[in-house]
């Protein structure tokens, strides 16, 4: 799910 | 990676380092709402959970190690370290934090990106951090107290906010317009309440410094 938009930040 | 983003999550960590050093160094955590901090771990845990299943990069798991760890051993020290727990303002510090849980739970239940564990989890985190102040603000406001809330420990959480909302602003440009509504909103409530706390801050500091002046 880290591909969902904003998923990849702290 | 952009340099808002980098700035934000350096500035958020050192806010934390900050605290935690300030409590170590002291042995005295008056005037820390040890709930917020509670709080604040609790959101780490929540929205770190893909840190075994999910390499996004070296940098991205480091962090998400430091974050926890440091948040983790604030909370141990206001718990567990015998002369620091001691100076916590338990009779003050009464914040019921357990109602933001199950709202910001809820909430994540009804407003998440997919329901899935990991997602609700993830909103969860996002909902909860922005309320996890509260129990904070509510202290300074009661105590006036500013002695362990050092002007750096405000101006990175205030520093951590604005880069960050500078980040959501530069990726909605470059990266096209996801719906990141979640955050955005979140993010916003979050800015608001630290602007209220930075405004408390703000008079409990310029009392001290009247208090400190000589009579």
């Amino acid at each position: 799910s880290s591909k969902l938009p904003g998923h990849d930040e702290l | 990676m952009n340099a808002f983003r980098f700035l934000g999550d350096m500035t958020h960590l050192f806010s934390v380092l900050v605290l935690l050093l300030k409590i170590y160094a002291t042995k005295t955590c008056s005037g820390v709402s040890r709930k917020t901090q509670e709080l604040y771990l609790l959101v780490f845990v929540a929205r770190y959970l893909d840190l075994f299943t999910d390499y996004i990069s070296l940098y991205n798991s480091v962090m998400k190690i430091v974050f926890i760890t440091s948040s983790a051993a604030i909370v141990w020290y206001m718990r567990r370290h015998p002369q620091v727990r001691r100076t916590y303002d338990k009779e003050q510090d009464t914040f019921r934090h357990s109602v933001l849980v199950a709202a910001t739970f809820v909430l994540a239940l009804i407003f998440n990106d997919r329901f899935t564990f990991r997602e609700i989890c993830w909103a969860f985190s996002i909902y909860l951090e922005a309320v996890a102040i509260l129990p904070q603000l509510v202290l300074l406001q009661r105590c006036r107290n500013v002695d362990n809330l050092t002007g750096q420990y405000v101006f990175f959480l205030g520093a951590y906010r604005a880069f960050y909302i500078l980040n959501w602003i530069y990726r909605y440009f470059t990266e096209g317009h996801h719906s990141r509504w979640i955050p955005w909103i979140a993010g916003l409530v979050q800015t608001g309440l630290y602007a209220d706390f930075f405004y408390y801050y703000f008079l409990s500091w310029k009392n001290n410094v009247k208090l400190e002046l000589p009579a």
